[in-house]
């Protein structure tokens, strides 16, 4: 048959790797045979050859001995793929064609492996050849593809290059682990890939984040819809180790991208990620000093760092969202009715599953919530640059009464919303750390509750040493407001009923 | 509660000094105990 | 919506690819069975770094194969370096010391509340410190003398060994690249000796890889000119 036809071309080009450099003349010679004896001359034949190929050779992964050359013709296929992207002149189908219809090739053939084999499937060879392409394409692209010689190829690749790692993440987020289970551990190692989470990172012009935010959400969300509030397979908990090692790396290395993108991560973390939450709100641009947040003489007024603005990759209420007007009339001109508008909009019409702890439903839109809490937050950045200190640290703003009216008039639950994404901005000190501490160390003594006063002052402090009582790193801005609390003679956290009911609150604080 | 991440840290060869180096260009797998062996980073020979 | 996937060639496959999207629009509530045995089985066959390394091709060998006895490892070995140790260790040994000794209790350098963060170490931008120098491979060539070095450079074209020597080569050893005549020059300072009026003799060496093999003194005339090294 044609296909068996395929299987001995592709051994040929197997074979021939084992003989000559893959530099060879001879290498380029077979390649240009397969396109003029109709191999590799149109699309057809593109797709039935790689079928051919990816299935001889994931057949030849499991049929070789595991001690030996396992990826001999794995690696192959990944050897071939790329010095087509290069050799090929694209006239009749474009590069990003070619590479669409190649890993849309792969796809399927894993696919069904994946769906037929069910527990036999295994992973590595399909990992093997992504990690190839990979490391194939950062190999050609080093110093924007010098290594090509003719400068109008060279070009092209150039200008491919954001299309390559474009094309390949979307292949990327369908083969996610809510997707495709049994690649899962594959997928993890995928995305952290040496030649491809620091690419992704560091692409001019932040350009591979949106798509990297995507994978890392993807990631999230596997770990959300399967961590069930009482147990978590010993699967599901492995996944989560090696997201939490990445995460810290990630931090390591580039931690403005998880300062610039803390609220789509925010959005998409289970809520009970405490530490994994800690590791991202940690993360600290890379010139700064951190002093020391326990010192008792520190004030935020006196740190410079703490007037500037955090840098934001996108605005969290984008215009499409039907709250941006009202929320941005009522900072200008507060009035009961915007405000009963903004609530409305905050309430959802159907309950969110939520593995909250303490609660297990939502029945608000926690994103929106921390959308206007950003935005507020965000605005008042802006307008500390123009308006003096006492007009925005001021319980009489319209920044701090939105927030105080969200919280007096909201449900519990929206109290507690409202409460834990001002927390969120605790982190590193700038102008948002610095005021929204602001807004808590007020709110936590302020008279204006009435009788309401206790329950936020326990859903404050719960806000606060949720974020504390897990193991380390902890935010900065949420270590110096809570030293700052307990050294605040305007409140003895020891004499609040709320602590003195619970023995085991009262002996976290009764020490500090 | 979380774990104590110092042994992933030090497992990341992020140092116990405030030194940064850049780690993700030698990651060799998300997990310890797959990080079997080193793995060759990305490196550049000038024509 | 992916134009490929027109192509009726994907036709009887395709069903697969589609019967993965279902979980994405629907995730189960509670994980059933046969995802969790996928799951399961993808533990198992986790990739690990051999896998994630980069694929070795055929290289013409630099002598005939001299027989080797059958006990030498088929394969190569890998170092891996704790972080601190000095001396790097084949997986082996590492393993069994993981077996004694109890994870490392170290204190995190994450947030010691008086954690200077000092300047970011940029790759490259320190002198010495750069992505490499953690690994053991870097490390060893530290030890390897001159004539290893220029060795690996000439006769392992292309690979990571001759980035690495290269890397040694220049970084350390402070040896510069001609590109024109592909050769190592050497560039030495001699201090006068004490009570000769105050001055700095130079003068150059090169590597001759051509015939003697071995580092000579340039004669005067031919001094390299900085344009004709390579930017290391």
């Amino acid at each position: 048959t044609r296909k068996e036809r395929y299987f001995l071309v592709f051994t040929e080009w197997v074979k021939l790797l084992q003989r000559v450099e893959t530099d060879d003349i001879s290498t380029l010679v077979f390649i240009r045979q397969m396109m003029e004896k109709g191999v590799l001359s149109n699309s057809d034949s593109l797709i039935e050859f790689f079928k051919a190929a990816l299935e001889l050779s994931v057949f030849s992964f499991k049929e070789s001995d595991p001690t030996g050359e396992v990826f001999t013709t794995i690696d192959a296929i990944g050897k071939l793929i790329t010095k087509l992207l290069v050799l090929q002149a694209f006239s009749d189908i474009s590069r990003s064609e070619y590479f669409n219809i190649v890993l849309s090739v792969i796809a399927v053939v894993f696919a069904k492996d994946h769906e037929q084999k069910y527990v036999t499937f295994n992973e590595r060879p399909h990992f093997r050849l992504l990690s190839n392409l990979l490391y194939e394409w950062e190999v050609l692209r080093g110093h924007d593809f010098i290594k090509i010689s003719d400068n109008q190829t060279r070009r092209e690749l150039s200008e491919f290059d954001q299309e390559f790692y474009d094309i390949f993440s979307t292949y990327l987020h369908s083969l996610q682990p809510i997707a495709f289970p049994g690649f899962s551990f594959a997928w993890v190692t995928l995305i952290s890939h040496r030649m491809f989470l620091p690419t992704m990172l560091r692409l001019p012009k932040k350009s591979g984040w949106k798509n990297l935010m995507l994978l890392l959400i993807d990631l999230l969300n596997f770990l959300d819809t399967y961590t069930s509030k009482n147990e978590v397979s010993n699967a599901v908990s492995v996944v989560y180790k090696g997201a939490l090692r990445v995460f810290l790396g990630i931090s390591n290395d580039n931690p403005e991208f998880l300062i610039e993108n803390h609220l789509e991560f925010m959005n998409n973390l289970p809520p009970s990620y405490f530490q994994l939450k800690n590791v991202i709100l940690s993360s600290i641009p890379k010139k700064m000093m951190l002093p020391n947040p326990y010192d008792s003489n520190l004030s935020m007024e006196k740190l410079p760092a703490c007037q500037e603005l955090p840098e934001v990759f996108y605005d969290p209420i984008s215009d499409s969202s039907t709250l941006k007007k009202p929320v941005d009339n009522y900072l200008r001109i507060p009035t009961n009715s915007l405000l009963r508008t903004i609530l409305h909009g905050i309430y959802k019409t159907e309950y969110d599953i939520k593995n909250g702890v303490g609660y297990d439903l939502l029945a608000i839109d926690s994103n929106l919530v921390r959308a206007i809490v950003l935005h507020i937050g965000i605005e008042v950045g802006l307008e500390n640059q123009k308006m003096p200190y006492s007009a925005l640290f001021n319980a009489k703003s319209a920044y701090y009464t939105l927030l105080f009216n969200l919280i007096h008039e909201g449900t519990v639950e929206l109290k507690y919303q409202v409460v834990q994404v001002m927390a969120e901005q605790l982190r590193y000190p700038n102008i948002h750390t610095y005021w929204f501490s602001y807004v808590l160390k007020t709110m936590l003594t302020s008279k204006d509750w009435g009788e309401q006063l206790v329950d936020i002052q326990e859903i404050i402090l719960r806000s606060l040493l949720e974020r504390l009582i897990v193991n380390k790193p902890h935010a900065w801005g949420i270590s110096v407001l809570f030293s700052q609390i307990i050294r605040d003679k305007n409140i003895n956290l020891l004499e609040l009923p709320f602590v003195k009911n619970l023995p085991e609150i009262k002996n976290i604080l009764a020490p500090l | 509660l979380g774990a104590d991440l110092s042994s992933m840290l030090h497992s990341l060869g992020i140092p116990r000094d405030s030194k940064r180096h850049k780690v993700l260009y030698t990651f060799q797998s998300p997990w310890a105990e797959t990080s079997r062996s080193e793995v060759e980073p990305r490196f550049f020979i000038p024509e | 919506e992916n134009a490929a996937f027109k192509n009726p060639l994907f036709k009887d496959d395709l069903k697969y690819w589609l019967q993965s999207k279902r979980p994405l629009m629907q995730p189960y509530k509670k994980m059933p069975d046969r995802m969790k045995a996928q799951l399961e089985s993808s533990l198992l066959n986790c990739p690990d770094s051999l896998d994630a390394d980069s694929p070795h091709f055929y290289r013409k060998p630099l002598s005939l194969p001299h027989p080797t006895s059958i006990f030498f490892p088929s394969e190569p070995i890998r170092f891996v370096y704790p972080i601190d140790n000095v001396n790097p260790i084949s997986v082996q040994e590492q393993q069994q010391q993981e077996q004694q000794q109890s994870p490392v209790k170290e204190q995190s350098s994450l947030n010691k509340p008086d954690d200077k963060r000092t300047e970011d170490k940029n790759i490259g931008s320190d002198e010495n410190e750069d992505v490499y120098s953690r690994t053991s491979l870097a490390r060893i060539f530290s030890k390897f003398d001159l004539d290893t070095l220029f060795f690996i450079f000439y006769h392992y074209q292309g690979t990571y060994e001759q980035f690495l020597a290269a890397r040694e080569l220049a970084k350390n050893r402070k040896w510069r690249f001609n590109k024109k005549d592909r050769r190592w020059y050497y560039k030495e300072v001699e201090k006068s000796p004490p009570g000769m009026p105050q001055g700095e003799e130079e003068s150059w060496r090169y590597f001759d890889y051509q015939r003697s093999w071995l580092a000579r003194r340039c004669n005067s005339e031919i001094v390299p000119t900085e344009e004709d090294f390579e930017k290391l």
